[in-house]
């Protein structure tokens, strides 16, 4: 563990909780793409499936249960409180998830550091199912992106929680580029290329949450 | 974590 991981790690979690504060507290989810959380209760999904059969540290154990716990507590907020899901609006959050979860699992399939498509054992298939994760995590912001476009005032806490979010992968470029130098064989050219494709989506929002920041003004992207 | 791979990574 290095403190860029631990900073990327915390940044993460700040950013679910910012998200969970929002939806509890003010119980509203306007602005807020179900697509994009529904994308990320399956990132979770697949990419702690072995989160029973393999056990690293405590730490990383309790992380992976909050996270399953939040994506799909947030999910069900927005889909099933009686209250939350009336601040839902659909028909801003119109971006079809099947367009972004079919390319990545074949991608998965054909692209994987596995290479060998040696018998279709469990590990294969769980090695498979991490890497789907990994290229869906990339793309899963899109959906919340789009939304933001279009709702044309974005609120302070779901700015924070989309800058987080941002923020989180790439304070884990830095960790990999710190394992990189620090730790032999650390080369994983999938990972850091998703990594690196997922923070470059957040560019123009951080450009304009900068600008607005700087400015002191409203978060406003432009149309 | 072992060294080189990334299953310690969340």
């Amino acid at each position: 563990m290095n403190i860029f991981r631990l900073a990327g790690d915390m940044t993460h979690l700040l950013s679910v909780l910012v998200l969970l504060l929002k939806i509890h507290t003010i119980k509203s989810c306007a602005g807020i793409s179900l697509k994009t959380q529904e994308l990320y209760a399956v990132v979770f999904a697949t990419r702690y499936l072995d989160i029973f059969t393999s056990y690293i540290s405590p730490y990383n154990t309790m992380m992976k249960l909050i996270f399953l716990g939040s994506s799909f507590s947030i999910v069900w907020y927005m889909r099933y409180h009686k209250i939350v899901r009336r601040s839902y609006d659909k028909d801003q959050d119109t971006f079809r998830p099947y367009i972004l979860m079919l390319p990545c699992l074949i991608l998965a399939l054909l692209i994987n550091e596995k290479f060998t498509f040696k018998e279709i054992s469990t590990s294969f298939f769980l090695f498979v199912m991490w890497t789907f994760s990994l290229y869906l995590e990339a793309v899963a912001i899109l959906p919340q992106l789009v939304m933001l476009q279009r709702t044309r005032n974005i609120d302070n806490l779901t700015g924070q929680y989309v800058f987080l979010l941002g923020a989180y992968r790439a304070l884990y470029i830095l960790n990999w580029i710190y394992r990189y130098f620090t730790e032999e064989h650390f080369v994983h050219w999938i990972t850091w290329i998703s990594g690196l494709v997922q923070t470059l989506l957040y560019a123009d929002f951080f450009y304009y949450y900068f600008q607005s920041w700087k400015n002191n003004v409203k978060l406003q992207l432009p149309a | 974590s072992s060294n080189g791979d990334l299953k310690d990574e969340l």
